[in-house]
Parts: structure tokens; sequence; C-alpha cells
């Protein structure tokens, strides 16, 4: 008996769900940041964010195609964290990382703001 | 250097596990 392992899947299939969000393929909720629309996947926010974890397991919130954050939400730390979620990397800019850390704090994300932490202590 | 930036490759644990059930 064999198993055959391709190692490149998860990330072959992460670019595919990366280039159907940018198609807006299949996106099935709008996430209102502030004035700023990003169109994503539920399962998608669901398998990064504790918090959209909460928000689409609970049976009253998980059909709504529109979800606005709180207005402390900066949408450009918003978009790096979604770019992250789709790319597995995570654009860390001077004038940006507490934006991100923010924002994966609010998200529930604590690996990304662990490692946000580290960055930040590193590079003090 | 991947991009012209500088790539960190971080090996830990990313995201949530999602829990088998609730």
């Amino acid at each position: 008996d064999s198993c055959i392992q391709f190692t490149r899947h998860a990330s072959d299939v992460l670019l595919n769900l990366n280039r159907l969000r940018s198609r807006d393929i299949l996106t099935d909720v709008t996430i209102l940041v502030n004035r700023q629309q990003f169109r994503a996947h539920k399962t998608v926010l669901m398998a990064c964010s504790g918090l959209f974890y909460t928000i689409f397991t609970d049976s009253l919130k998980c059909n709504l195609n529109a979800i606005s954050l709180d207005p402390k939400v900066d949408p450009e730390g918003f978009a790096i964290v979604l770019e992250f979620m789709y790319t597995s990397r995570l654009t860390l800019k001077e004038s940006l990382i507490m934006a991100v850390m923010n924002t994966a704090i609010y998200l529930q994300m604590d690996h990304v703001v662990d490692t946000c932490h580290r960055f930040i202590k590193s590079s003090d | 250097y991947e991009g012209g930036v500088n790539t960190i490759k971080e090996m830990g644990r990313s995201v949530h596990e999602i829990p088998r059930q609730d």
C-alpha cells in the first residue's frame, strides 16, 4: 500500500481560492470596514479567524451576506490581514504594523498577533 | 529575498484549529 502526498497541495488550493476571490466567484459575504467593502468566502474567513468562526456558526448570523466591523478597525490593516488569509503572506510595513496587529486581535487571530508581537520586539 | 522584500519564514501555526465538533 502506498500514499502519495502532493506537498504543494495546500498552497496550490489556497492560490486558487484567492483567484476565485479576485474574480468574485462564489464569494458569499461583504465585509464593511468603515467605508471600504471587501468580498470574501465565509469558509475561508472562518478557517482563519475566531471572530468570523463565531459569527458564521451562529444560526442567527450565518446567513448574513454583509458584516460591518467595529469602526475602530483600520481598512488598510484589514486588507493586509485578509490578503494573509488567502496567501499565507503577511505584509508588515512599519507604518501599518500596529493596524495589522490590532485587526488580528479584533479578528481573534492569536497566532498572527503573537508573530506581530515578536516582530515588533525584534525590530525594537 | 522573495519579491524584493525581506521575507521571514514563520514555521509555527498560522490560524486557529476548528474543533471536530462544538
